[in-house]
């Protein structure tokens, strides 16, 4: 060993500047690919099982074949298989001659008879066929526990308190505890999503949808206008990279704000009001076509991009208070689709390509509907919009 | 699909619903 350690003779070599080139590339795509690691799965066994079932490519699948055209004489044949496995009404249906209907997809977004769904006289109606999944009211920064499945809506004020310290659980663990983040946000459909993102400081250009921005979490939500209901579909964590979802929030507003007092979670809410939630879920046989649930002017309207997951009540009863773990696994994924807002023709979700950094939205504002009204006006149970398939 | 509502109203605003219950368009959903 000494002899060959001290009578071997020493070359040296030029080494390759490729090499150093490559090892820098592979250096520089771990560290990429480090802090953009899809989340790690954890929590109950159910979670392990669910999280490895490909359900966004099922989806996509899923998604393709509602979309094709179905021969004419396999329409009614199909149509009405389809409406006795998930409890479609045909007779309330606008179009009673089922060969009109091309596709799954246009099945899907069916319209109904006059008067199939007579309105209300309350305050707030229902704006889909749907079931119930959560209502209540927000209690500080927690929506009071319904059903057995914790939200926090602070975040949905836009305020972060000073001092308030950050999340103190990991995204690990999120999907077996409860909420304890004040700044996280409704568990919908699932998943986490901060409406301080939805209805928070993001800034756009007027009556044009905007390139995504990234609303600050430190600046306060002022209702400038009194806040009377936002619809929002679908969302994602924008704390977390966490399972992709497509949200569109309708922020509208009717009249001028008055002074309001603070709650001390320095949330602006008018003295004498409170906030109020409630969270519908649409079967695949419910009409899938929302409307408005009050008399409203929509003002502006945000898209996060993402992918539509479906959760199912079931599964959201088997997996009752894992807050978070909605965010992760794409629970129940059943189909594809996108969102149409009639008044909206420039909204366009669900598409292929590269998705908008993590935590941005694109923005549009309808003041052209109404320069009166600073937006569009709605009647209640007026057709919004609805849920596509395909 | 999923719609979730938020919104300020009156302290006495009362829903009228319960959870789990099937809903349909233009049904009452709450009230002051």
């Amino acid at each position: 060993v000494i002899n060959a350690w001290t009578q071997t003779p020493t070359k040296w070599y030029p080494i390759p500047i490729a090499v150093g080139a490559i090892l820098l590339v592979v250096i520089q795509y771990r560290r990429t690919r480090r802090a953009y690691s899809s989340p790690q799965v954890d929590g109950p066994w159910q979670v392990h099982v669910l999280g490895a079932l490909p359900l966004r490519n099922m989806s996509r699948v899923w998604g393709y074949l509602n979309s094709l055209e179905l021969p004419p004489w396999f329409r009614p044949f199909g149509f009405r298989v389809y409406a006795f496995a998930f409890g479609c009404n045909l007779d309330e249906i606008d179009e009673e001659d089922l060969k009109t209907y091309k596709s799954l997809g246009e099945f899907f977004y069916r319209k109904l008879k006059e008067g199939a769904r007579p309105v209300d006289n309350a305050v707030l109606v229902s704006p889909a066929d749907g079931r119930i999944l959560h209502f209540g009211t927000v209690q500080g920064s927690r929506v009071e526990q319904v059903k057995g499945i914790t939200y926090s809506l602070d975040a949905l004020l836009g305020v972060e308190r000073p001092g308030t310290p950050p999340a103190s659980i990991a995204p690990s663990q999120r999907d077996a505890m409860p909420v304890v983040d004040d700044q996280e946000f409704a568990n919908v459909n699932g998943i986490e999503y901060t409406l301080d993102q939805l209805l928070g400081s993001g800034t756009s250009t007027p009556s044009s949808p905007t390139t995504p921005t990234t609303p600050s979490p430190n600046h306060p939500h002022k209702f400038g206008s009194q806040v009377d209901a936002s619809v929002v579909e679908s969302s994602r964590d924008l704390q977390e990279t966490l399972a992709h979802d497509t949200s569109v929030a309708l922020e509208i507003g009717m009249k001028p704000s008055l002074e309001r007092s603070k709650s001390i979670y320095g949330a602006s809410v008018k003295t004498g009001n409170a906030l109020f939630f409630t969270v519908i879920y649409l079967a695949p046989g419910d009409y899938h076509r929302f409307h408005s649930p009050t008399a409203w002017v929509v003002q502006k309207r945000r898209h996060f991009v993402g992918e539509l997951f479906s959760v199912s009540p079931y599964i959201a009863k088997r997996l009752e208070n894992l807050y978070g773990f909605f965010g992760m696994v794409p629970v129940g994924a059943t189909n594809v689709g996108s969102i149409k807002i009639n008044f909206d023709q420039a909204l366009r979700t669900n598409e292929r390509g590269r998705p908008p950094p993590p935590g941005t939205y694109s923005e549009a504002v309808y003041s052209a509907a109404s320069p009166i009204l600073n937006g569009q006006p709605l009647l209640p149970a007026q057709e919004m919009g609805g849920f596509c398939l395909g | 699909s999923t719609i979730v509502l938020v919104f300020e109203a009156p302290r006495e605003f009362e829903f009228s619903i319960k959870a789990n219950e099937k809903v349909k368009v233009g049904q009452r959903l709450g009230d002051v």
